[in-house]
This record gives C-alpha cells, sequence and structure tokens, in this order.
C-alpha cells in the first residue's frame, strides 16, 4: 500500500521541482502497471486510486493564478477543492505541472515546463479542474 | 561485467502534489 504524503496546510511549498515530472519517467500505477510520466491518462489516476486503500481523488478547481512576492519564479494557485469547496493554496515553481481532468499536464508557464522537463503542457488557466487526493475514511 | 543501471521507478500518488483538506463530517 503506499504510505500517504504528510497532511495539508493551507499552502504547501515543494521544495524544488521533483524529478518523477521529467519526461520519460516511469510511474507505477497501483494495479502494477507502468507508465511514461507523459503518456499518463485522466483514467490511470481514477483507476489506481479506486484501487487504493488510503486514497481516493478528489477534484480541484482553479480559482485564481498569481505571481508569488517571494520570487518571480513562483505562482500561487487557490484552488477550490472538492464537494466542500474548500480553499487551498499552493505556491509552486511556475513550471510545476497539474494534472488537469480530462486534459493532462498543464501548467502556469507550460513553455518554460517543455523547456526544462520536456513533458508535452498545455497552459493553466482559471477554471481548469485539477486532480488531487484526500483521505478516504477520514473520521 | 558493467551492472545495468537501475530506472527509478515513482508511485502514480507522487504526481499529485498535495492533499485535500480533511472534510470532517
Amino acid at each position: 500500500a503506499p504510505s500517504a504524503p504528510p497532511p495539508p496546510s493551507n499552502t504547501v511549498v515543494p521544495p524544488s521541482l521533483p524529478p518523477y515530472f521529467i519526461k520519460g519517467s516511469i510511474i507505477q500505477l497501483a494495479d502494477g502497471e507502468l507508465k511514461r510520466v507523459e503518456d499518463l491518462k485522466t483514467e490511470d489516476f481514477i483507476q489506481s486510486a479506486e484501487i487504493s486503500s488510503e486514497l481516493k481523488i478528489d477534484s480541484s478547481t482553479v480559482e485564481r493564478i498569481e505571481g508569488s512576492h517571494t520570487s518571480p519564479n513562483f505562482a500561487v494557485v487557490q484552488f477550490s477543492v472538492g464537494e466542500h469547496r474548500a480553499q487551498v493554496s499552493v505556491e509552486v515553481l511556475v513550471e510545476y505541472p497539474f494534472f488537469v481532468f480530462g486534459q493532462g499536464w498543464s501548467s502556469c508557464c507550460p513553455d518554460r515546463t517543455t523547456q526544462l522537463l520536456e513533458l508535452p503542457c498545455t497552459k493553466l488557466s482559471v477554471g481548469d479542474v485539477c486532480i488531487s487526493l484526500t483521505l478516504k475514511n477520514l473520521r | 561485467n558493467v551492472e545495468p543501471r537501475s530506472v527509478p521507478v515513482f508511485p502514480w500518488h507522487s504526481l499529485v502534489p498535495f492533499l485535500a483538506p480533511t472534510q470532517s463530517d
């Protein structure tokens, strides 16, 4: 079973761009199947979450995208998460890719994502619905 | 003999950058 990431605070700052977003990175789905990161589909995330005993898919709608006050290389993306529309902001590098339902990888600066990671990417926009995760059976 | 270099394999859930907030109902 996958080990769950730590609980969220309202703002999450990933330390750097993780290596698994580089084109060609091998990703293991919950059923054991291996896929390249650029070949992942929405169904892969949904089916993996269905198999997972800990995690389930939630939808996060992009409500606002603005430049970070700390660095021009960062952006703050505000999401409305799940049916309760909980507000979560994440501060990420502008090239950080999010997976948009039915669309694929998207970032605030897709040109930079493609340049740095070679990952095919579209522009993340307000209204896009991204894949996020939540824990199952939380009380 | 040269050992084959192992290719890192990443779990699918690591690609999602954050967990949604816990719902309390």
